[in-house]
Parts: C-alpha cells; sequence; structure tokens
C-alpha cells in the first residue's frame, strides 16, 4: 500500500522521521515536543496516492552547482525524489533551558542489507550553509532491514534559527523567513554510491492545534 | 543572501500546497 503513497523505493522505505526538543532526564512523550515529524508505518490503500510537483520548480531552492538537485535528478532514479511540504509546530511549552535536547531521529527500511550514507543539506536561499553526513548500518528484523538514525543532536545553526525564528512576532513573518530556509536529504549506498531517495524539504509555520503537519509530492520532470 | 527568487506562490505548485491538513 505505501507505493506511490510514501516516501519510498522497492529499495529503501522512510519509516519516520522527527526533529524534536526534549527536557533531559525525563524522555517520556510528555516532555517531548516535536517541530516536525512524519510516520508511515500505517498505511492503507484507502490513504491517497502521491500528488506530484515538477522538479524544475523548486531547484533554485536548492544547490544548483554541482551535486545540486538538478544534477541529482538527472542522474536519477526519478523515482526515488520526494517534497515534502512543512507546517512546523513552534508551539511548545518546553522552557528553553539548560539540559533541552535538540535532536531529529529518522528510521528506513528495505529488503536489502547496505550500508547507507544519509546527507543533511541545510540551505538558505537555495545556498547550502551547513551539512551533516551519517552512516547507517542494517538491523535485521522483522523479516527486512532497517536502518535508525536515533536522536542525532541537531546542529547549532537550527538550534539558533529555531530560537530566532520563535523570536518573530507574527506567523507571517516566521513563513517569510522560512520561505528561503530548505532542507535536502539525499541518501545513497555507501559502496555502490547509487542514490536511494531525495527527499526536499520545504517550511511553512503550522497553524493547528494538532501539531506539526506535512504533505508529501513526487518530484517529476514531464 | 539572494534576493531574486521568485515567490513560491507565484509558482506552479498543487492547490494542496498551501492548505495545511487539519491533522496528521
Amino acid at each position: 500500500a505505501w507505493q506511490g503513497r510514501s516516501i519510498g523505493t522497492p529499495k529503501l522505505r522512510l519509516v519516520e522521521f522527527m526533529a524534536f526538543m526534549e527536557q533531559q532526564g525525563e524522555p517520556d512523550a510528555y516532555n517531548k515536543h516535536l517541530y516536525v515529524h512524519i510516520s508511515q508505518s500505517n498505511l492503507s490503500y484507502n490513504d491517497a496516492l502521491l500528488e506530484s510537483v515538477d522538479v524544475r520548480q523548486i531547484y533554485d531552492k536548492f544547490p544548483e552547482k554541482k551535486g545540486g538537485l538538478k544534477e541529482l535528478y538527472e542522474k536519477g532514479p526519478p523515482n526515488a525524489f520526494f517534497l515534502v511540504k512543512f507546517w512546523a509546530d513552534l508551539n511548545t511549552s518546553i522552557q528553553d533551558e539548560p539540559g533541552v535536547f535538540y535532536g531529529v531521529s529518522s528510521q528506513y527500511e528495505s529488503p536489502e542489507n547496505m550500508t547507507i550514507t544519509c546527507s543533511s543539506k541545510v540551505c538558505s536561499f537555495g545556498k547550502q550553509v551547513v551539512e551533516k553526513v551519517e552512516t547507517e548500518y542494517a538491523r535485521f528484523e522483522n523479516g527486512r532491514f532497517l536502518y535508525r538514525i536515533h536522536r542525532s543532536p541537531m546542529c547549532e545553526y537550527l538550534i539558533n534559527f529555531i530560537h530566532k525564528l520563535k523570536q518573530l512576532p507574527e506567523k507571517y513573518m516566521m513563513n517569510s523567513v522560512l520561505e528561503n530556509f530548505t532542507i535536502l536529504q539525499v541518501v545513497t549506498n555507501r559502496d555502490t554510491q547509487e542514490l536511494l531517495l531525495c527527499i526536499a524539504y520545504v517550511f511553512e509555520v503550522s497553524t493547528s492545534e494538532h501539531g506539526a503537519q506535512h504533505h508529501i509530492y513526487r518530484l517529476v520532470k514531464d | 543572501g539572494r534576493q531574486d527568487q521568485v515567490p513560491m506562490r507565484k509558482r506552479q505548485l498543487p492547490a494542496s500546497f498551501w492548505e495545511e491538513p487539519r491533522s496528521s
């Protein structure tokens, strides 16, 4: 059911992704605030198929030189490219005090045993400002290989960015700043250099009382 | 930063791109 309805290809599928802040020493859900969250563990045929976005509409929001989105897409495979529009939840009640942990967790699954490399590039006006590269090994569980990046510390740039964003008095001002803030994640097979997933993230601030929201799109080139 | 980008609102994007879901 997940094919065409979620972020994934027959080789690698995103199961969960979240960016959060948490009061250390009390790792229960009550003290954890999710800025953004994708959970793709309970998909059914009732879920809608993903809409598509022409990748050329967002080229300039991501690095355009060597290794940029255009070059990546031309190399393909095109079914590995996705766009996520996040409505981030900045409405946290957790006090920002020493000891608060800012983290990112993600989980992927695959029928294949690989070593994967995950690159996350934070971009401002389409230009990369910081990159994190992580390597993950597979763990066999319930008939498939799981790749888990657990509680990866958020970089200082992002923490400061969130702080400054939250200081803005109006949501439209936050959205205006977020218009030029994007993140590009590229997951490759470390040993073959094959691209497994490429996820482009763009943002607005959530106005919902139900926390972070998102839409997922396939990136296409007609 | 660059100031010459076309605003997202003026790009060809699905209507849903501007509609925040009511719940996840």
